[in-house]
């Protein structure tokens, strides 16, 4: 929001005379100020400030940089350096199918990304097949399978089942068996206290031998996102994280929490509701908004 | 022995940094600080111990005014008041997607139901995949009717018609669903201001994630704003919340949270509980 962007110590920057240590301590104490609102854990906003002020005040100037531009790049590069510096695709290997499975808090957008990622495969000429792994939720299976009749996939559930890690199996076999490319399997939301659920998490991966375990965070997450993404990681590999509901005015500072929590890189953020509101992640475009 | 400035402003530092780490809103938390500065002006301050237990009591005292709801509003206590009477009890729930309204519609249709009250959900969400069979289903276990249209329908509509229904079949109370939300949605904060107008409901309710951060407090401001709403439910709180959220949409809107959603199934519903909060927000 006005006055609390990054952008705005970037223009006090800007205006400086000189560009001092007093200058890079406001500027590190505008840079905190602006992680904390976009809801980058705090201790990760104290370690990247630090970083920040420290190579600014030590580094020797980089030939052709002014003091000033170099306290900018300094900042890029240290969020960067966990988000990447491009799009990076969800790993694919043609030829055989490819399981990608779908996890995540409750409420996160799973379902709805999995509609979003069909098309957007399907887009790309692979056969996409959803499988509804969600046993507890109410109307879940009645939810995936509107979504893949609008995307024009096949789906596989059982809407009366109980034991998720059966239905799982099954639905990817069935798939496996009619040779799709790739297919997605929605699963129920769990957070980090109910042990019980991780556990089938766990069940779920031993079976269905995800290529890639996704993790959809909702932007608007708080400060739990690191202990939350921590957990996840800790029961099953998260291979890759999905940002939704980014078209709010949330910034999405959590992902930069759960991404230094698993290791994992951001592929797609969610931008809507509509199923054609999936975009590939861009870095240094996230990292603008962030910063804004 | 003189306290320095220095240790004053590192005290208030480190106060700020764990209400951010309890998830409290950084305009809150900042706001918050400047209260317990206030509190502070004029007291006596020996060592520097002294003065991190009066930060503390000054935190305390805070939290707790904020937190402590200025009025109570409780359902079955409007239910009861409301028995009788030709008009149903209306309650619209509101709130940005997947925060948790159409289960926390579902644990409320069941209590009051268990109260003895004749209950109808109204499923206004008429947009969002299986939102009408997911309330169809909360439905069908508790024993309550639903009321629906087709999807793609005018929400307002169904909640026009349910309030008839109810009116007609003699239902003490009509819970209104809607569909989630971006507050950035101008669009669709006028399609909810609609159906808040024409249900005119006793008690419209705005339903917040405990695990949001600082949107929360832009969620619940921009809602009140174009809404306006009477109280909050905080869902989720079962995820091991820091509870900064009740800080920060409390501090925003000085609307009362009057009940919080602590799990998934039906009687995960509790009242809230200024002290637990307190406590583990000073955690
Ligand atoms: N505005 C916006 N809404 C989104 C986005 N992604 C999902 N949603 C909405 O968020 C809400 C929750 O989405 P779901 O797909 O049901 O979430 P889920 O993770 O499957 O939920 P559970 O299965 O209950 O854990 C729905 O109202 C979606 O329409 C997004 O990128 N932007
Ligand atoms: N752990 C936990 N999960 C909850 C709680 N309340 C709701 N949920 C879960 O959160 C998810 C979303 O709940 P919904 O009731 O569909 O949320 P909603 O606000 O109606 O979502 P939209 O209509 O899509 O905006 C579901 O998986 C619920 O079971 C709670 O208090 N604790
Ligand atoms: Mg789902
Ligand atoms: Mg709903």
């Amino acid at each position: 929001s006005l006055g609390q962007g990054i952008s705005n110590a970037f223009r006090k920057l800007l205006r400086r005379p000189t560009v001092d240590e007093k200058a890079v301590e406001e500027f590190v104490k505008d840079l905190q100020r602006a992680l904390l609102i976009a809801d980058v854990n705090v201790d990760l906003v104290l370690a990247l400030s630090e970083r920040v002020k420290k190579r600014a005040l030590e580094e020797k100037l980089p030939l052709g940089l002014t003091r000033r531009e170099h306290v900018i790049k300094v900042l890029f590069d240290e969020l960067t350096v966990f988000l990447g510096e491009s799009y990076q695709p969800l790993r694919y290997i043609s030829g055989r199918s490819n399981v990608y499975m779908l996890v995540g808090i409750q409420g996160s957008g799973k379902t709805t990304t999995g509609g979003k990622l069909a098309r957007y495969l399907k887009k790309r000429g692979l056969k996409v097949g959803l499988v509804c792994a969600d046993t507890y939720r109410p109307g879940a299976s009645d939810q995936l399978k509107q979504l893949s009749e609008r995307v024009e996939v096949s789906f596989y559930g059982e809407p009366d089942a109980k034991d998720a890690v059966k239905v799982a199996e099954r639905g990817v076999k069935k798939f496996k068996g009619e040779g799709y490319d790739v297919i997605l399997v929605d699963t129920a939301g769990r957070h980090k206290e109910e042990k019980g659920l991780l556990k089938e998490m766990k069940e779920i991966t031993g079976k269905i031998k995800p290529d890639e375990i996704i993790l959809v965070l909702d932007g608007t997450i708080g400060q739990q996102a690191f202990n939350q993404a921590k957990a996840f990681n800790e029961a099953t590999d998260i291979g890759s994280i999905i940002v939704t509901k980014l078209d709010g005015a949330a910034k999405g500072g959590g992902a930069l929490s759960s991404v230094v929590a698993t290791g994992a890189k951001i592929k797609y953020i969610g931008t809507g509701e509509k199923l054609d509101e999936l975009e590939t992640f861009d870095p240094p475009g996230f990292v603008g908004r962030l910063l804004d | 022995k003189e306290l320095t400035d220095k240790n004053m402003d590192e005290a208030f530092w480190d106060l700020q940094l764990s209400l951010l780490q309890s998830d409290v809103a950084l305009e809150v938390a900042e706001a918050i600080t400047e209260k317990v500065k206030e509190k502070l002006k004029g007291k006596r301050v020996g060592r520097f111990t002294d003065l991190k237990t009066l930060l503390e009591e000054a935190l305390r005292e805070s939290i707790k005014e904020i937190l402590t709801p200025k009025s109570s509003i409780e359902i079955l206590a409007l239910a009861e008041e409301n028995k009788g009477k030709k008009e149903p009890l209306v309650i619209v729930f509101l709130g940005v997607n997947g925060t948790g309204k159409t289960t926390t519609i579902a644990k409320i249709g069941r209590m009051l139901k268990k109260k003895g009250y004749n209950v109808v959900f109204a499923a206004s969400d008429t947009f969002r995949a299986g939102s009408i069979e997911q309330l169809e289903e909360h439905g069908r276990r508790t024993g309550i009717r639903v009321i629906r249209h087709d999807y793609g329908g005018d929400s307002a509509a169904v909640a026009y018609d349910a309030i008839q229904h109810a009116m007609a079949k003699g239902v003490d109370v009509v819970l209104i669903d809607t569909a989630g939300r971006m507050q950035t949605d101008k669009n669709l904060l006028e399609e909810v201001n609609k159906i808040v107008r024409v249900s005119n409901p006793k008690l419209t309710i705005f339903v917040g994630d405990a695990l949001a951060g600082n949107d929360a407090v832009e969620q619940a401001k921009k809602f009140n704003e174009a809404v306006g709403f009477d109280a909050v439910i905080l869902a989720k709180v079962d995820a091991d919340s820091k509870g900064g959220a009740a800080l920060s949409i409390t501090f925003a809107t000085e609307k009362p949270i009057i009940a919080v959603g602590t799990g998934q199934k039906y009687d995960d519903l509790a009242s809230f509980s200024p002290e637990w909060f307190l406590s583990k927000i000073l955690d």
